[in-house]
């Protein structure tokens, strides 16, 4: 464990938080998209699948079962909490997401360390999340005003990989023959993702204005 | 290569 990833976990845990904050202080969920979360919670679900097998550290362990239950219950409540269902904007969440799964699986049936269930599906969920932000950015563009809790959220979510890609560069410097090219390209793609949000993110927090995402 | 390295990342 270094200090890169460390952050990279909290920053991660953090974003988790204030989403959950955010739907339970608003008792709402304007802003957010469906569609993401289920992506994520797909992404936790199949990346996790070594929860009972291996045991790294308790650390590992207590983390892992944190992003799976925090990702399934903000499904849950966005889907089927009789209050919070309704202030979901699902005219809005169109995001044909089907497509992001389709194409990770491709993917990850091409290009994996070992052509292993393991692998295969560890694979797949490193390029799920890699593109799983995609519905929410949309969601915020068309959905003009961000409230400063879905923007801290989305800020968050996204500088935590950037953090990984430093642990990455550490770690390719400090181990020897330790090489993630997988997550380093899908790492890289992931944060880029987020470069006009950060870009918008910063201008709004420099003016002390409201977030304003162009439509 | 990195296949023999458990995921010890989240």
């Amino acid at each position: 464990m270094n200090i890169f990833r460390l952050a990279g976990d909290m920053t991660h845990l953090f974003s988790v938080l204030v989403l959950l904050l955010k739907i339970y202080a608003t008792k709402s969920c304007s802003g957010i998209s469906l569609k993401t979360q289920e992506l994520y919670a797909l992404v936790f679900l199949t990346r996790y699948l070594d929860l009972f097998t291996d045991f790294i550290s308790v650390y590992n362990s207590v983390m892992k079962v944190v992003f799976i239950s925090s990702s399934v219950a903000i499904v849950w409540c966005m889907r089927y909490h009789p209050l919070t269902r309704r202030t979901y904007d699902k005219d809005l969440d169109t995001f044909r997401h089907y497509i992001l799964v389709g194409v990770s699986i491709i993917l990850a049936l091409l290009f994996h360390d070992r052509f292993t269930f393991r692998e295969v599906f560890w694979a797949f969920s490193i390029y799920l999340e890699a593109v799983a932000i995609l519905p929410q950015l949309v969601l915020l563009q068309r959905s003009g005003n961000v409230d400063n809790l879905t923007g801290q959220y989305v800020f968050f979510l996204g500088a935590y990989r950037a953090f990984y890609i430093l642990n990455w560069i550490y770690r390719y410097f400090t181990e020897n023959h330790y090489s993630r090219w997988i997550s380093w390209l899908a790492g890289f793609v992931q944060t880029a993702l987020y470069a006009d949000f950060f870009y918008y993110y910063f201008v709004s927090w420099k003016n002390n204005a409201k977030l304003q995402l162009p439509a | 290569s990195s296949s023999d390295q458990p995921k010890d990342e989240l």
